[in-house]
This record gives C-alpha cells, structure tokens and sequence, in this order.
C-alpha cells in the first residue's frame, strides 16, 4: 500500500 | 466511498449547519468561539484550493462550496451581524500558539514541497487543533449551551468515523496516509473529554456545566 493522499476525501 | 466517510461527512455537515442556524435563528454567538470557526474557515480554504485545479466528483466540489461557504458565513454572523453578542473576554485561547507550530510542522513533514501539498498539510494539521479554543472557552465559561453540545459531538463524531473509513480503506484498497491519519487520531482524541461529558450528562437531558 503506497501513501498515496486522500485527495477525493473532504 | 464507504459507509463511514459518507455518515462523516454528513456528521460533519450536521455540525456546520447546525452552528449556523443556531447563530441565525438565536441572533446570538453567545458561547461560541469566534477564534475556532475563524480557524476552520483557513482550514477549509487552504485544503480546498483544488477546487480550481481539479474536479472529482459533483459531490466532492458541492460539498466543498457548501463547507466554505458555511463557515465564512459563520464567521461573519459572530464577527459582523451579531457582533454584540460575541464573548470575546472568554474567547481567549491564543490561535497564534496553533498557527505557528503546525505551520512550521506542514512545511518540515509533508508529502510533497509543493505550494497545494503544504497548503494541505497545514490544513489537515490546523484542523486537529482547531477546536482548542472553542473547547477552552467552554473550560472558561464553565457551561455549554445544549444546541452548542450538539454541534460539537457531530464536529468530533466525524473525524472518528473518518478513522475508521481510514481503516476501511487500508483493509479494502490498500490505501492510507499517515499525516491525515495521524491528525485525525489527536483530533478524535481532544474531544474525548468532551464525549465523555456529553454521554453522561446532555443525553440524560442534563445541561453541560463543568466543576468551575
């Protein structure tokens, strides 16, 4: 699992 | 999208409409912290900046306007219109004691040395903080209006629900992000207090007041 962000989260 | 950030954020929008019609209908800030909801209008200005650089989904760009918009209107009800009624002696929590430290936190530990990444960073930081002042003017006050509590359990209920969609996320997409997750577990656990105070007292129909 990479640590992509969370963009599409509010 | 699952279940938990969905309930999140609509505990969060809960939260954000509810201290506006509170202010509105009551004509009166009384009780609430000018300086926290100052804080949550350049958290969400500064993390959804995207807003002109990318579009997700219709109801990821309306959620974002409606939270943007709710909190500067907010801000200008307590600052502005009902001006009068805002508590500054017991809104005294010193913001700049916040500002400052996670400033320099988001650009030391981030994910990327861009403009919008820090701009992120800084908010996802600023947010887990941004209720100290509301929680210590209560502290101050020594009581909470009932409306005021509920406002604060749904603000403090979206951030756990969004752990757990954290946590969801992981197991089912192999996905997480250590800076929001980390955020979010010392913002969830600020309100701990609070939950506490709030289970025990206002849903037996008690009012909030603290041992002054």
């Amino acid at each position: 699992p990479g640590k992509l962000n969370h963009k599409d989260e509010l | 999208m699952n279940i938990f950030r969905l309930f999140g954020d609509l505990s969060h929008l809960a939260a954000i409409i509810i201290l506006l019609l509170k202010i509105w209908k009551s004509r009166s800030c009384a009780g609430i912290s000018g300086k926290s909801q100052i804080l949550f209008a350049i958290v969400f200005t500064t993390r959804y900046l995207d807003l002109l650089t990318s579009f997700i989904s219709l109801y990821n760009t309306s959620m974002k306007m409606i939270y943007i918009g709710c909190s500067y209107a907010t801000v200008y009800l307590i600052y502005a219109k009902f001006r009068a009624t805002y508590d500054g002696n017991h809104d005294s929590f010193r913001v700049e004691f916040l500002i400052v430290p996670v400033g320099g936190l988001a650009v030391l530990i981030n994910h990327d040395f861009s403009l919008l990444e820090i701009l992120w960073t800084f908010s996802i930081y600023l947010e887990s903080v941004a209720i100290l002042p509301q929680l210590f003017m209560i502290s101050k006050t020594g009581e909470a209006e009932t409306i005021t509590t509920h406002y604060l359990f749904c603000q403090g209920l979206y951030r756990a629900l969004y752990l757990i969609n954290w946590i969801w996320r992981f197991y089912f997409e192999g996905f997480f992000d250590m800076i929001a997750i980390v955020a979010g577990v010392v913002q969830t656990i600020l309100y701990c207090d609070f939950f506490y105070l709030y289970v025990t007292k206002v849903l037996k129909g008690k009012k909030l007041s603290l041992p002054a």
